[in-house]
């Protein structure tokens, strides 16, 4: 069954898919056939994950993925206060430096690498901006930022819970925002 | 009152206090400074009946009605808010209600992270239009840039020019545009302006020390090739579609750039995949 996104990708080699020469409703067709097949697939990266993070006989619980996190939607980490970010990479080096961010509800978080140590996070507003979509829309108010670090080939699991009082001020090092407004110009369409 | 300046250990991008469009990226470790105004524009698209001097604008054809595209700006400046932080540093501007940026510079990396939002393009003036970003130098480039065809062979192209047989240009726009599948950039002898993309778009470099890319489209007629009807998806809602997407911007010595953007652009391809599982355990009981 996990062949349908290699399907939907032989359907979508044709030079109207590629190019965006195709009647409106075969776009749509290409996108159902897409998306049901990246499903697909993400259910079979949960099961390898899973798989590979089973401890002893203690299965983890199957992975979420979140496809609209570039408008800061991801209903697992604003809904959860305490959840696990795993990383993969499939690249055959390391990759240092790349930035998470997370929709999430809470006002700071502490993000714990996989060797038990803080993370240093940061967090920033979600603004009309950086949220502007209609349709489903998150309810994230802040997004949560930061760095992480993965092996060639490798997974990477970021444990990140809510701070409450006591926790925010032992251990979180959260890097500060400071926000510089502007009053928005006034173009004569708007 | 001042321009407003952003860096990390890289780069420093620079904003004009006038306008709020970037205008100075600086590479710190290498001193190379690029002047440059970067903005967005828009083509008005061909009308017409699809005889040959009067081909329309459609799917598949790309052919503005004029050389010069329309500056899509507000008065004053463009800058809506400024973000700092150990992290990343952002810079928010509107150019219109309907196009907005967020310039990104995140702690340690090479480059600088342009996430642009484009739509629902208007529609009520009837008028077809394709937005470009574009980005405008000091670079003395010679009429040539630079183009990926599938990310890895690496094509130059020249302006109004063919490699292999005589061009008689008769579109100067279009007839200069090329696939960009992942990156385009221009060089002079110490600078090197790379700019790779999340997607693969077209692009060109149209005058000297210029590069844009385009980032939307929107039109109202057939152009008679046989889709039979007008690149005019409006979207759920009917409006019009809202695209995003990001550029990631290098400036380095010519030498440095081929491993670099070679480097960034393999991590964009394959980048690491993220999934989220609701977590119970304690971090001592996890570990």
């Amino acid at each position: 069954s996990s062949q349908r996104f290699r399907e939907a990708m032989a359907v979508a080699q044709h030079h109207d898919a590629v190019s965006g020469t195709e009647k409106q409703h075969v776009a749509y067709d290409y996108a159902m056939r897409l998306h049901a097949g990246a499903v697909e697939c993400q259910e079979v990266v949960s099961h390898a994950l899973a798989g590979k993070m089973k401890k002893g006989s203690v299965e983890p619980p199957a992975a979420q993925f979140c496809a609209y996190l570039n408008v800061s939607i991801c209903p697992t980490t604003e809904e959860n206060d305490h959840f696990s970010v795993t990383v993969y990479n499939p690249l055959a080096r390391q990759v240092t430096g790349h930035y998470l961010r997370l929709p999430v509800n809470g006002q700071s978080y502490t993000v714990t690498a996989p060797n038990g140590k803080p993370v240093k996070t940061q967090m920033l507003k979600v603004t009309q901006q950086t949220a502007k979509v209609r349709g489903p829309r998150g309810n994230a108010t802040s997004e949560l930022v930061f760095p992480v670090t993965v092996e060639a080939l490798g997974y990477s699991t970021y444990l990140i819970s809510r701070a409450t009082r006591t926790t925010r001020s032992l251990f979180m090092p959260q890097a500060e925002t400071n926000v510089i407004s502007m009053a928005i110009p006034q173009s004569p369409r708007m | 009152r001042e321009d407003i300046e952003i860096h990390n250990e890289h780069l420093s991008l620079i904003f004009d206090t006038t306008t709020g469009h970037l205008k100075t990226v600086t590479n710190l470790k290498n001193k190379l400074i690029l002047n440059v105004q970067q903005a967005f524009y828009w083509y008005n698209s061909s009308t017409g009946n699809n005889q040959d001097s009067t081909q329309r604008s459609g799917a598949y054809i790309f052919r503005p009605n004029g050389t010069e595209p329309f500056p899509i700006h507000t008065k004053g400046s463009v800058i809506t808010k400024v973000v700092t932080g150990a992290l990343v540093q952002e810079v928010h501007q509107v150019f219109s209600d309907w196009v907005t940026q967020v310039i990104r510079l995140y702690d340690g990396q090479l480059h600088a992270e342009l996430e642009w939002t484009v739509g629902p393009i208007p529609f009520k003036d009837s008028l077809g239009k394709e937005i470009i970003t574009r980005f405008d130098s000091d670079m003395q480039t010679d009429k040539k840039f630079y183009t990926d065809s599938n990310g890895r062979e690496i094509l130059e192209r020249e302006l109004n020019h063919r490699l292999t047989w005589k061009l008689n240009q008769t579109e100067p726009v279009a007839g200069n545009y090329y696939p960009v599948n992942s990156r385009i950039f221009i060089k002079d002898n110490s600078r090197q302006l790379t700019v790779l993309t999340d997607r693969s778009q077209g692009g060109a470099s149209l005058k000297d020390g210029s590069l844009e890319l385009m980032v939307h489209r929107r039109m109202f007629y057939d152009d008679n090739f046989g889709v039979g009807e007008a690149l005019n998806e409006t979207g759920v809602f009917g409006e019009g579609l809202v695209a995003r997407g990001k550029h990631y911007l290098m400036l380095e010595s010519p030498a440095d750039s081929s491993q670099l953007h070679r480097n960034l652009g393999e991590q964009l391809y394959m980048a690491p995949a993220v999934s989220f599982t609701p977590n119970t355990f304690s971090t001592q009981d996890w570990s």
